[in-house]
């Protein structure tokens, strides 16, 4: 007969480690670091800080297995928020525990990534991670933690106070793994270069195995405006998220329910939209039965008259750092921009922006070189399966903008930022080709591909002038 | 400041649909197909039964937001093992909970389809699911559930039981979601003409939302050996699974807790090993440390001692079947197929089985038509992101075997038996390029390769000798 078991999520993830990125050792050191590292960028960005971000690797010696697969200690620190001391032990050492399960930009969202590494580092090394923080007030905390992987649950093996004299705000962590360093390290330095261009706000500090210092200084203190938390909108609604919303309302009447619930829904648009559901705007939100509800939710999504979700809430890199950045790390010939015009999916609003950039320092790699950034994270993996991708390759005709891909040095930058980004995996490598984003990086795509198309013309015809 | 969740399995996937293969609504009715035919047949295979499975798709008029996306009743039926009913609950209302959790080749792993598709038509349609099923007992038992999302907790809604008078075994299961049928059809199709390529001794029965009937007949009772659990081996190894093991061994010494927990390890080779990792076989495993284990584990994966893995759990499909499905679903002129010896990669035994097919029904389509299965389940999307695809594209030159992928009517199978299938998704629907594996699928596509091109050889040569 069969035996039913039920497994924690931790005990999932470590069971499929590979569906979480840490596939073998050169790529769990490379998503043990850039996940530490976006931690620590949306612990600065969120409060305004300019980061300040440390990362060491060292490899522990007289423990390697085999040449390059080895123990690294991953040491990474930031100026950050913090994180309250009540929570530090379920933030890093319980899966699906976090503070981005909300509506609001932000590089995490699984609530999945830091405690991954942790117990990637745990499983291999057996080692507790260190984890020293505190919020700016009067104490720094320091915690030794595991996991108890059957109950996802932290261990806490030790944890000290100490008085936090310069009311120090910020996280380090030191986490034990085992990795291959040298196969991971072209990606680790790329994903550091990348980094520095979406975020030249930030100082980004990267000592090597072998002492090296790679240093990315802020060439601005320039931060972008934080993102905000927003209401959901009616258009991204469901059964569920309804009823949860009637569990927890104060609203007494479906009128308030519908203004105070979501986004951009005022007086007229409610009475409007209740008027369209056929539902009283008097009635009482408890009072809706299931069958209530699922006409509510199938109303929602084809009423016309709601406006569209706005995308202040967004934090897009806008076009003067993104072309600044480009110029800085690749001196191309040329660069041209575009950010596009708010757009929205499933009630998410989304902001694609898009660069191509030509010749000068960029390569040439018989392909387009296609960068891929979502809410300012670089995404250095299984490019083929991304939605950008996609459109380069199969929706562009290159030739129209009299671009030869296999002989001209082109580099096309991809960015969305949006309060959920549509990631195919949680090692939040791809991007799902949504009809709406698809469309949006097709028409800025094409923008800049024929301010490209304008310039190699323009060009052609200075050199046949030169000849001549 | 922050406010920390923490939220359940269930709530993860319903945040997250995208990522467990729910992504709209085509490719959530194909989802929710296949996630129920999986379970069907494992359910048939593991009791040796043959399987007779039904689908029934209709729609439910009067509820479409749209043209094509309507709410749809999915009722599937199998003559399987059945559920027990004190866990038919959990097994269906509750993510990460199953009976696969067990090193045994089987279609489900992760303990969450059959739930994700009950979720997603609770979420879609706030319906219950009702799951009629009996192990063959005395009792039938029908059960209307939903989900407590936000606890992962399954919510009887009714149960009764019936006397079970002719000793039927099985399980029916019967969902309502919201889905666009017509846009998943070709999909859906797909799907069971390879299942049945695959799965010849099944009886699939498949009715359409129009009361079409599509029928694919069983061509032998015979079934395979049914793939049977086995022990971890050393290699496979790493800290958790080892305290794991020591925290419920009986056995009081290492010698016997090496022989009795791992799999093909003898007296003499435990001896052997023991002696190289410099530990006692008198030791006894409750009394070793940390350090202990972590150079236990670090020995395992040094000590070249161990014999490799046996396949004999495994349960492959066998040159003549495959050989049969593609004779009978695609008629080709030609096809040769190859079941490679048994493999490893990290502990978990392996057999890659390839065949290429030419000419007769097969389409000419400017390239290679790839068919992908792992465990006997057909992989229909991301091909581009298989471990398969890579090979076929990148890794074989095809033009040295006389082919001319353009112009010619190619067709390459590949599928994979394992304890452990190296998904990279949980929506089952590409695997990683682990290097055994790959080289296991180069090898055996380069010799049928070569066959395929001494069969175009002669084919050609008879041409001249005609034209003559
Ligand atoms: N360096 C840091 N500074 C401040 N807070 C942090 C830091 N690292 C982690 N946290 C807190 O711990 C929580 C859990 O982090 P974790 O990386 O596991 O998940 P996440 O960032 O929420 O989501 P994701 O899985 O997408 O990364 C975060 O939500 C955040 O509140
Ligand atoms: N038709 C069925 N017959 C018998 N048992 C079933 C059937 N469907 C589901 N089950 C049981 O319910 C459990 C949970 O099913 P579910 O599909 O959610 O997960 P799984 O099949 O274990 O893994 P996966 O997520 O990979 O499909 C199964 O492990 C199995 O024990
Ligand atoms: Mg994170
Ligand atoms: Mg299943």
């Amino acid at each position: 007969r069969e035996v039913f078991y039920e497994i924690s999520p931790a005990d999932f993830f470590y069971r499929n480690k590979d569906i979480a990125g840490f596939s073998n050792p050169a790529r769990a050191i490379y998503s043990t670091i850039r996940e530490l590292i976006e931690n620590s960028l949306d612990a600065s960005e969120l409060y305004g800080y300019p980061p300040d971000i440390y990362v060491r690797v060292t490899a522990d010696s007289g423990l390697s297995t085999t040449e390059n697969i080895n123990v690294y200690t991953i040491r990474v620190g930031d100026n950050g928020s913090g994180v309250p001391a009540r929570h530090i032990p379920s933030a890093f050492g319980q899966v699906f525990y976090g503070s981005k399960y909300k509506l609001r930009q932000s590089r995490g969202t699984f609530g999945l990534g830091g405690t991954m590494a942790i117990l990637y580092g745990q499983i291999t090394t057996n080692s507790p991670v260190k984890v020293i923080s505190s919020t700016g007030d009067r104490a720094i905390h320091e915690y030794e933690l595991m996991i108890d992987i059957q109950r996802n649950r932290p261990i806490v093996l030790k944890h000290k106070s100490y008085k936090n004299e310069d009311g120090w705000h910020g996280t380090v962590i030191e986490v034990k793994i085992e990795g291959d360093y040298p196969r991971a390290m072209p990606k680790i330095i790329e994903y550091l270069k990348q980094t520095a261009i979406v975020a030249p706000y930030a100082n980004l500090t990267f000592v090597d195995p072998k002492g090296r210092l790679y240093r990315f200084e802020r060439v601005t203190e320039e931060m972008p405006k934080p993102p905000t938390e927003t209401k959901p909108h009616p258009y991204g609604s469901d059964v569920e998220s309804i009823k949860r919303m009637i569990a927890v309302t104060p609203c007494k009447d479906m009128l308030s329910f519908m203004t105070t619930h979501f986004h951009k829904v005022g007086r007229i648009t409610a009475e409007k939209f209740l008027a369209f559901a056929g539902i009283s705007p008097k009635k009482r939100p408890k009072s809706l039965t299931n069958n209530d509800i699922v006409e509510l939710v199938k109303a929602m999504k084809e009423y016309d008259g709601f406006r569209s979700p706005s995308a202040d809430c967004l934090s897009p890199l806008g076009e003067n750092l993104l072309k600044a950045g480009i110029l800085k790390e690749l001196n191309p010939e040329f660069v041209s921009v575009r950010q596009r015009s708010p757009s929205v999916y499933s009630g998410y609003p989304f902001i694609v922006e898009v660069a191509i950039a030509y010749g000068g320092g960029i390569p040439k790699t018989g392909d387009i070189l296609l960068y891929r950034f979502a809410n300012r994270i670089p995404l250095l993996y299984d490019e083929a399966s991304d939605v950008s991708w996609k459109v380069v390759h199969q929706l562009i005709n290159w030739k129209h903008y009299n671009v030869d891909v296999q002989t001209m040095p082109i580099a096309v930058f991809t960015h969305i930022c949006s309060t959920k980004i549509p990631y195919r995996s949680v090692g939040k490598e791809f991007i799902a080709d949504i009809p709406e984003i698809e469309r949006e990086i097709l028409a800025g795509l094409r923008d800049v591909a024929r301010e490209l198309s304008s310039y190699l013309t323009r060009r052609r015809a200075i050199e046949m002038e030169k000849k001549r």
